[in-house]
């Protein structure tokens, strides 16, 4: 209990960090191959020209997400964790030295590829984002349920492979809504782009309302 | 440390018994939604008449995964974590008393949906196993080697849906021979059929040595 502890209290500096510089602080969270780091490729394409992102990737070994970023012209910087399964607010502080935080709108931390703990560890952010893809099946929200209660957003990923699963979405929107009432929930694909619309004026939202 | 071992001995004492019950013990392992349990359904309904078979399902909450099992015939208890992002012996051991284990030739004790800790945490297994599905990525592998160093048998499933993914089948099965040069790589799909004429002989071939 003293981990989450010390953990919380750094987290809450970090976050009154960020509230002071403006910030909008997103922690985004999925199975491995949810489509995290597909997501914010496509999200940066897309809001890049409006507003100032930066990204921290955390996985437990190599680069290969922060790459994928970096491609996208975004600040980028990658936590290798060396094999544990969730990034905490250490981890993310010591990243944040290598980024240029002034003139930032948003940063999103995308949090290592896990369904379990990294829902119980703050990082200082404002909010947290679930990626739920629909070949994980509909059953997750109620076998995982943590995630979907902290997530202030689920986004129901690979709508363009619905045709091809028996992935029910109403049930599964509704067990997430059973879970977490006021949560979003937006059905997406983030390689084709169907709902991405509402998902991009989300993120403005936030980030507005932080100006 | 003193977790690892403490549960490594507890490990050893099952494998023990296992052994002398003659008994192998598979411990399947694998991203949430990697179809961990539709194998195990496909495996109940190809196996059960040549072999016992029990099968041990560990998850946070529900019994969504042992009904499933259950509803195949098997012998089936399901361990729920309440949060806990993985088994380790001490929960195995307690499920394995409401099962009867004179006359079985196979235990599969499906791990919670993680791809991160379970690698670590002995149960008295013979073998691991991991299930990496195709819509997950290609750079699975690479970014969450201990998995895949661990596991004898990576089952490559959903190949049904290769068509609709990027995923590069050569390339994962190297870097799986990589990280892990003795494991078997098997092509499968556990709801059209593929490759799992393979499974099957591979788990054949097990049993029998157990004898
Ligand atoms: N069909 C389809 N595939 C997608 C979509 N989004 C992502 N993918 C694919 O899903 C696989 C995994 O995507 P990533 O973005 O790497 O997933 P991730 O959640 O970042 O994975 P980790 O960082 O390893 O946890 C890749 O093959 C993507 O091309 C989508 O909307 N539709
Ligand atoms: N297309 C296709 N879908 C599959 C295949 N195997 C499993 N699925 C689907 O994938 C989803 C998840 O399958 P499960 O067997 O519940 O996955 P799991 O690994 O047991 O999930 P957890 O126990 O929650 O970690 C379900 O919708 C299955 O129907 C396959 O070979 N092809
Ligand atoms: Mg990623
Ligand atoms: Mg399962
Ligand atoms: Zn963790
Ligand atoms: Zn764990």
């Amino acid at each position: 209990q003293d981990i989450l502890g010390k953990n919380d209290a750094l987290a809450d500096a970090m976050k009154a960090d960020f509230a002071a510089r403006r910030i909008f602080v997103l922690n985004l969270m999925g199975s491995p191959g949810s489509g995290k780091t597909t997501l914010m490729e496509a999200t940066l394409c897309a809001l890049s020209g409006e507003m100032r992102i930066a990204v921290i990737e955390g996985d437990l070994f190599t680069s290969k997400d922060a790459d994928r970023i970096g491609a996208c012209g975004a600040q980028v910087v990658q936590i290798n964790t060396a094999g544990g399964c969730h990034l905490d607010a250490a981890m993310v502080e010591k990243a944040l030295q290598s980024l240029k935080l002034d003139d930032l709108d948003l940063i999103v931390i995308e949090n290592v590829g896990n369904l379990v703990c990294p829902a119980e560890f703050a990082l200082g952010e404002d909010a947290k984002a679930v990626v739920l893809s629909v070949t994980e099946g509909d059953d997750k929200p109620m076998k995982y349920p943590l995630m979907f209660k902290e997530s202030a957003v689920a986004l129901i990923n690979k709508t363009d492979l619905l045709p091809f699963t028996n992935f029910d979405l109403p049930q599964a929107t509704e067990d997430i809504k059973t879970i977490h009432p006021g949560a979003a929930v937006l059905p997406i694909s983030a390689t084709k782009g169907d709902g991405m619309d509402v998902w991009f004026d989300w993120l403005r939202g936030k980030v507005k309302g932080k100006r």
